[in-house]
C-alpha cells in the first residue's frame, strides 16, 4: 500500500486528535451529509501541501482551523500528519516509511514536517517528483468535480492529459 | 514535449475506448485533437455513442451518463499514469443500479493496483469496499471516526477487521 | 392545476409521438440514466421560448431534433405543444385553456402557434407577462445547477432575488 | 425600483430563515448586503448555522448541506413569488436520508398551492408523489413514458390512476 495512516487534531470539524488507518485495496468511508467525510479529503490534500484556499473549500487558510461549535470553542492550531510506506522504492529515499506533518496557528503561515524535522514545501514536493501525487487533479477527485472532466470547453479538457503526461 | 505529450495522449484514447466499453456495457468513445496542427495547444473533441443511441458530442448525454463517461476517462488516464493512491469524493452520485454495478467491477479490478479511497452513499459501492469507516459527529459540530465491520456494524476494539479476498 | 398536458414528436429521444398528461400537486418522473427525463424537461422550457442552446445541452438549436438511433434514422423536424389551463384567471385572456406549439426544421427558423394560428414568440411572452413563468432561472431548476443557487460569487446571489422582484 | 428589490429580498430574507430551520430540523440562516448603501448593485452575504455547529460563511459546507441550503433559499423565493409551476430536476442527488425527510414534508405543503414536476431517483421523494411517470427506452436511443400506479408497478389501459389523497 502507500497510504498507510493520518492523523489530524484541529483540522476542521476534527477537534479531537483523530487517526485513521489505511488498508491496501479499497476503503469506503461512510456517514451523514455533513459529517466530516470531504474534510478527510481535504486534509491529505492539505498535508501534502496544497496551496489554493478555494480547493480546501475555505477562504483563508485559517479557516482550516477547528471555528469550535455550540458547544466548544475554537482551537488556535491545525495539525495533520501523513505516514506513507515507501514499499515499492516510489520514493527517491532509502527509508521505509516517510511522515509528513504540516501545521498552521491563526495569523500565522503553514510549518512542514519531514519525518519530525522541520522541512520546506519544495522538499516535500520533490520528494514526491514524478509519482503523480500533488497534482491535485490528478489523484484526488472531489466532491462535484467529476463533470469537470468533460468539461464544455474543448481547452480545458486538455489539462487530465497534460497532467498525465 | 511534444511527443511525450502525443504519447500519452494516443495511449489515454485507446484506454479510453476500452474504459468506455466497459462503464456502458457496449458503444464506442472518440477523441480527437481540434487543431491537429498545433497538438500542444489544442483543445479536444470528444464523441461518444451509448449503446443503441448514435455518435453524438458529449454535451447531449444525460447527467448520469456524463458522469459514467467522466469516469471512463479518469480511469483511462490512471492506466496510463498510475498514481500510487486515488481519492474518489462521491462520483458515483448520479449513476443509476445498472452503471453502479459496472463501475463497482471496474474499481474492483484497479482496487487490485492501486489504493483507492472513496467516499460514497452507495450500497453497491459500500459493498466491494476492503474496509469501512464510519465518519460521524456523536457530539455536535465534532466529527470522529468509528472503524466498521464489513456488515456495517461498528468493530468493538478488539475485532480484527474482516478483510475481503 | 396550470400544466395540463404536454405532447412532442422528434424532440431529442422523443422520436415517437408521446403525450404527458399532468395532475395537481406533485408529478415524479422517473427512470434510468439516459432514458429521457430531463429532455421532458427541456421541451418544457423551449415551448416556453427558451432562445438559448446552452440551456438545452445543444450547440446548435437543431440539436433538439430527433438525431436517429443505431436502428432508426434522424428526423426532420421536432414539434412540441403545452396546454395550460387558465383556471385562476392567471393569463390575461378569456379562454380556459390555451395551446402553445413551437415546431423547428433542419436548417429552420423556430416557428410559433397560439392555440393553433401562427404567433410570435413576444406575443406569447406578453401572455405570461408577470406569472413568473419563462424566467428560466426561476419556476425550472436544472439538474445540478442547485449548487448556483448559493453561488461563490456574492454578486450572482442577487440574481435569484431580482428575478423574485 | 429599489423599492421593489428591498421588498422582496427583506420578504426572502425572513422566509429563507423559515425554511432553512424546517429543512435542517433547526440551526440559522442570515442573508445580507455586502454594500448596504448600494443595495441595487451590492452582492449577498450569505451565513449559516447547522444545529449544533457554529455560524460561518456556506463556502464551509458540505454538498449535501449546500444542496439543503440551496432548496431552502429556492423555496423562500417560491413563497414570495409563487410561480404556477415548477420543475425540479434531481435537487435531491445529494440528501441524505434525515435531510430527504424534511425536504419532503416541505415539498408536500408546497404541492397544495402549485404544480411541482420532479425528476428524482429517490425512494421517499416518489413515496410522496400524486402521479408517478416512468420514462423507459424500450426501443434503443427512443424514449417512452409508461404511466406508474403509484406501487412503481405499470399501470395498464383501462385502469384509474390512484390518486393520493
Ligand atoms: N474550520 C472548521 N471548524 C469547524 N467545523 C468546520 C470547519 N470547516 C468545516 N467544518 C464543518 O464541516 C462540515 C462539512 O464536512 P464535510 O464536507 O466533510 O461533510 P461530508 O461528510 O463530506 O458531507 P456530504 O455527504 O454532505 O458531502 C460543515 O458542516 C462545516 O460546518
Ligand atoms: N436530438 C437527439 N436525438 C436523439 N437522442 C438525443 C437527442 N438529444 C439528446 N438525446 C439523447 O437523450 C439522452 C439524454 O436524455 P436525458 O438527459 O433526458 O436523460 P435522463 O433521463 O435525464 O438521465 P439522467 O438520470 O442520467 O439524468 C442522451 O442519451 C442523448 O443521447
Ligand atoms: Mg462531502
Ligand atoms: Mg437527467
Amino acid at each position: 500500500g502507500f497510504l498507510k495512516r493520518i492523523e489530524m487534531v484541529g483540522f476542521k470539524s476534527f477537534a479531537d486528535r483523530t487517526s485513521i488507518e489505511f488498508v491496501d485495496g479499497i476503503t469506503a468511508l461512510l456517514g451523514p451529509n455533513g459529517c466530516g467525510k470531504s474534510n478527510i479529503v481535504d486534509a491529505i490534500k492539505w498535508v501534502l501541501g496544497e496551496q489554493s484556499v478555494r480547493n480546501m473549500r475555505a477562504e483563508r487558510m485559517e479557516d482550516v482551523i477547528f471555528g469550535g461549535s455550540e458547544k466548544r470553542k475554537a482551537l488556535s492550531a491545525a495539525e495533520v500528519t501523513i505516514t506513507i510506506t515507501n514499499d515499492r522504492g516510489l520514493l527517491e529515499v532509502e527509508r521505509p516509511e516517510i511522515a509528513i506533518k504540516r501545521r498552521i496557528f491563526r495569523d500565522g503561515e503553514s510549518e512542514y514536517f519531514l519525518n519530525g524535522s522541520p522541512a520546506r514545501l519544495k522538499e516535500i514536493r520533490e520528494l514526491f517528483h514524478d509519482t503523480g501525487i500533488g497534482k491535485s487533479a490528478y489523484s484526488v477527485m472531489e466532491q462535484g468535480r467529476i463533470d469537470q472532466v468533460l468539461s464544455n470547453k474543448p481547452e480545458e479538457r486538455r489539462c487530465l492529459f497534460e497532467e498525465a503526461a | 514535449s511534444e511527443n511525450l505529450f502525443l504519447q500519452t495522449y494516443e495511449a489515454i484514447r485507446e484506454r479510453f475506448h476500452e474504459t468506455f466499453r466497459l462503464l456502458f456495457g457496449g458503444g464506442r468513445a472518440e477523441i480527437g485533437l481540434v487543431d491537429r496542427e498545433d497538438p500542444l495547444n489544442s483543445g479536444l473533441e470528444i464523441y461518444v455513442q451509448p449503446p443503441g443511441k448514435k455518435l453524438e458530442n458529449i454535451s447531449l448525454l444525460s447527467g448520469g451518463e456524463r458522469s459514467l463517461c467522466g469516469i471512463a476517462l479518469m480511469f483511462a488516464t490512471f492506466q496510463v499514469k498510475p498514481s500510487p493512491f486515488h481519492i474518489l469524493d462521491e462520483i458515483d452520485a448520479a449513476l443509476d443500479e445498472a452503471s453502479i454495478q459496472r463501475f463497482v467491477n471496474l474499481l474492483v479490478d484497479s482496487g487490485r493496483e492501486s489504493q483507492f479511497l472513496l467516499v460514497t452513499h452507495n450500497k453497491r459501492t459500500i459493498a466491494c469496499a476492503s474496509s469501512l469507516l464510519g465518519v460521524t459527529m456523536q457530539e455536535s459540530g465534532v466529527s470522529s471516526i468509528i472503524t466498521l465491520r464489513l456488515d456495517g456494524q461498528e468493530r468493538k476494539k478488539d475485532e480484527e477487521p474482516i478483510k475481503v479476498g
